[in-house]
């Protein structure tokens, strides 16, 4: 049964997509089989794995209001063992078309079912807002990783996602759970940074990653090349980094 | 006739509510009357000028609806000059309530032209978005200021956003232009960043500020005490730059 995980967090920049990519592609390297869904209709993740604006079609977007099965969405990618639903802007459509629908938190979640025990991985990269895509990717999933820029900002805003998580288990997925806080961009060379991992680690404790990701250029050049990490850099801090959290959730994982 | 700009860009965390904290700050410092509006769920702009949530009653969402006038919402902050109208997370519900309304990309515009002659600049501070909300804010607006990260992605999103800005300035508001791009979180060692600047320049000519925005600490550090980055910091390379800014957009301003 493959383990399906959303990385959300409703503030902008925190790293969603970089983790997206990169822990898929960690993951992959790790001899798992990995679908990455991207479920921003900015389509940053598609782009990141090298899938042009020209070859989305069909797209995510048209699997989930049914249009076609997931299965006809999915595309290999440069590496081994890692695909794609790629992603295109119609999707800002999907949430106004899917508004007035009762069921409208589990179209996704159909899409996913038929194809869910062909993945180890199933990992889903989230927009940053709490609207109906997020809630579809928090419905689909039986654990959601938050990515937290170690800022102000990105601090406040945890507890509003923390309740939307939960919100969303009680309506739509009682199963729904924390995979765990990873710290992203941090720069321990400034007090903000330090402080901020400190809070969070003295609160949440256990659910905060050992692993942390380093700020490190390279993971911002890679997406013009539509590279993982991995393949544009892999003696990098950030490929090495993402290959230990891919690692670190492959252990947590395995004691449950 | 106060100058109503939206600072918007779908891409998240690329310095949208520090530009819109900073710039209505330095426009304050250049003896301009200034009102910075939140049209954020998150209500990150609220705090970093130190609103509290406990005094956000009523909030932007409430003069949004209809329920009072925006007078009734405004506060005065600590920089003499600046006053904002905060934000709370009641403005999720706004997106869903005003959908089926005709009307909707209106409610804004509605509820700032009986103060929209109070003010020498109207800053309005748009979610990662290009939903209802950050629609109001276009249709509400004269201009469009876009902060744009020196980053692959946020280059990649460029075309989106102004595509967004041309359909709503010929559904609803024809004078909608674009005030300037400014680059934000500029690091010039790096040649991700030279590249991206070159290419919008080559672009965008003069449309893009002179002045960029360095990435710089005390930035981020400022939010958390809820001060702009004049109060926190004046003689920091963050202050002075969107000093210069300001002084910059009151120039071109002028120039009209
Ligand atoms: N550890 C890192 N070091 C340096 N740059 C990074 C790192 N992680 C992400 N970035 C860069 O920071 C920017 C924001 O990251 P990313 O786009 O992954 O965030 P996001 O949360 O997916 O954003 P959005 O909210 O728009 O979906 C990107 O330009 C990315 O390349
Ligand atoms: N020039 C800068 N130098 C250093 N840090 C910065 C700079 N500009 C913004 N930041 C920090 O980067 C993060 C993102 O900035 P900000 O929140 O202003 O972006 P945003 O576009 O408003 O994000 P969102 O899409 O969530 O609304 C914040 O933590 C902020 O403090
Ligand atoms: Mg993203
Ligand atoms: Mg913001």
């Amino acid at each position: 049964m493959g383990r399906v995980i959303s990385i959300a967090n409703q503030k902008g920049g925190v790293g969603k997509t970089t983790t997206s990519i990169n822990l898929a592609g960690g993951l992959a390297l790790s001899r798992k089989r990995v679908l990455m869904i991207d479920l921003d209709p900015q389509g940053n993740a598609s782009s990141g794995v090298g899938i042009p604006l020209t070859e989305r079609t069909p797209s995510i977007y048209n699997a989930l209001i049914g249009e076609c099965p997931l299965s006809d969405v999915i595309r290999p990618t440069e590496t081994g063992r890692l695909f794609v639903a790629p992603a295109t802007r119609d999707l800002i459509g999907a949430e106004v078309e899917l508004v007035d629908q009762p069921d409208r938190a589990e179209y996704l979640r159909r899409a996913v079912e038929p194809i869910v025990d062909d993945y180890d991985y199933i990992i889903i990269d989230c927009p940053p807002s709490l609207g109906l895509l997020t809630v579809n990717g928090l419905t689909a999933a039986k654990t959601v990783l938050v990515p937290l820029q170690a800022e102000y900002y990105a601090l406040e805003g945890l507890s509003q996602l923390l309740e939307t998580v939960r919100l969303v288990a009680g309506a739509y997925n009682p199963d729904l759970e924390l995979e765990g806080i990873v710290l992203t961009m941090v720069d321990r060379r400034t007090n903000l940074c330090r402080q901020v991992e400190d809070e969070v680690r003295g609160h949440f404790g256990e659910q905060v990653f050992e692993t942390v990701i380093p700020r490190n250029v390279r993971l911002s050049e890679a997406p013009s090349f539509g590279q993982t990490i991995f393949r544009y850099d892999i003696r990098c801090i950030g490929a090495e980094s993402y290959l230990s959290l891919a690692r670190e959730m492959i252990r947590r994982d395995r004691k449950e």
